[in-house]
């Protein structure tokens, strides 16, 4: 379902170029489990970006579904990071100013389909439900703790039932008790049919993944099954 | 050096309210390494603030080097967060068009001694280097990785060469080989006689510290001698 060839990004700092990703050959069959680890700075955010179709490559192509992304007008694209694919970023971005429930049901609000106002809170409520939080929805971000934001971003990548998830980190600020029952929720979601892609740090949360990719300094090297648990 | 009495603090969130903390007694001795640990949402970050003057408690007393914080001035405060403690917050909060150095340097510019710029820049590019990001003291927020962006924060809370160092959650973004590079770095530096406190949900790093204390809904459950490794 998701396939790159040889994509490269460089960022431009003023006089300054970081060769970020050096040629990327990925290839992702629906229904994968994938986990992505590597030092920090490897490039794992840009790929992940790169993929969600929030950042361009500086060459190279990337089709999704078989369509190369490159030739998708900007609506396309909308529809499909609304649609297709969930994202749950690195640093969260939620609204700061939206209760836990509001910023979850944001993208049941730019479905086309139109949903009743009765089935946008449940199913924001029921995303909230599956992270633990069910008791904090009406708090906004600055009202929760570190771990409460991240889940809130897990629930807001959910709600939409996306066919991929991009999780960037979903653990990063989590206990090792609430990061099980997350990982182990992703597991039951990907037996569900969920294709997830998920940038983690910790073995023992990727050895949930049934494969495991290893990026260094913008290269894949190493891509393996995973010692499943 | 640190001393808490029957802290408690209460959330008031429009009609409902959050008890976060719900009486914490805690002495922490000069020299100590501390590691907090204790599920999302148990209370680490709400302490933290606490200890680190930035939020006051609802009731208790703290008292730190003897002297009741309650009764301190605005100024004294101040003066407080920016000489004796260091903080690591778990979002980072740096400065978003200010690059690495200038973030770091920022501390160092509210000295009441008048540091020269030349040793303002010397000291926040080797405050950088330690942390591993000399080639990175150019790029702004957003031009960094989110392990990179922690790592600046770190190298910021140290750069005042404080007497104690709260660091919450200061690997969340890292692999684990420069976890064990920031952590090593930080055990070196207590053995100096910087005091540390921090929360950390993994246990490989909380066995580095030589005291574990674990929270739940806001009470400490645990408090033992960690196996060291
Ligand atoms: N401003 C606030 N208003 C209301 N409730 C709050 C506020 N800030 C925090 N809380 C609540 O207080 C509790 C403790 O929060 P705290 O940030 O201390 O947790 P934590 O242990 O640091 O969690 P994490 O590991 O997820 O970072 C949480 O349940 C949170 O929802
Ligand atoms: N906008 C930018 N301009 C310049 N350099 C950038 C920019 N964004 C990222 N970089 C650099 O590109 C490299 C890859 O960044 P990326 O965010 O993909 O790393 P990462 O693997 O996600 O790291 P982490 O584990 O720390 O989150 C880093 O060295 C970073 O400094
Ligand atoms: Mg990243
Ligand atoms: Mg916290």
């Amino acid at each position: 379902v998701i396939e790159l060839k040889n994509i490269t990004r460089i960022y431009k700092t003023g006089s300054v170029s970081v060769d970020a990703l050096k040629g990327i050959d990925l290839t992702i069959q629906e229904g994968e489990f994938v986990a992505i680890m590597g030092s920090s700075g490897s490039g794992k955010s840009t790929l992940m970006n790169i993929i969600g179709c929030l950042d361009r490559p500086t060459s190279g192509n990337y089709f999704l579904n078989g369509e190369d992304v490159a030739t998708f007008t900007k609506d396309k694209l909308a529809r499909l990071r609304n649609q297709t694919l969930g994202f749950v970023f690195q640093a969260f971005h939620l609204l700061p100013r939206t209760t836990a429930l509001e910023n979850v049901e944001l993208p049941l609000l730019y479905r086309e389909e139109e949903l009743s106002w009765k089935e946008i809170h449940k199913r924001a409520r029921e995303a909230l439900d599956i992270v633990g939080l069910s008791d904090r929805v009406e708090h906004t971000p600055n009202e929760l703790s570190g771990g409460q934001k991240q889940r809130v971003a897990v629930a807001r990548a959910l709600v939409t039932r996306p066919d991929v998830l991009l999780a960037d980190e979903p653990t990063g600020n989590l206990d090792s008790r609430t990061s099980l029952d997350l990982i182990d929720m992703l597991q039951r979601l990907n037996r569900e049919g969920l294709t997830i892609l998920m940038v983690t740090h910790e073995p023992e949360i990727a050895n949930f993944a049934e494969r495991i990719i290893t990026l260094r300094d913008g290269l894949i090297i190493k891509d393996r099954q995973s010692v499943q648990m």
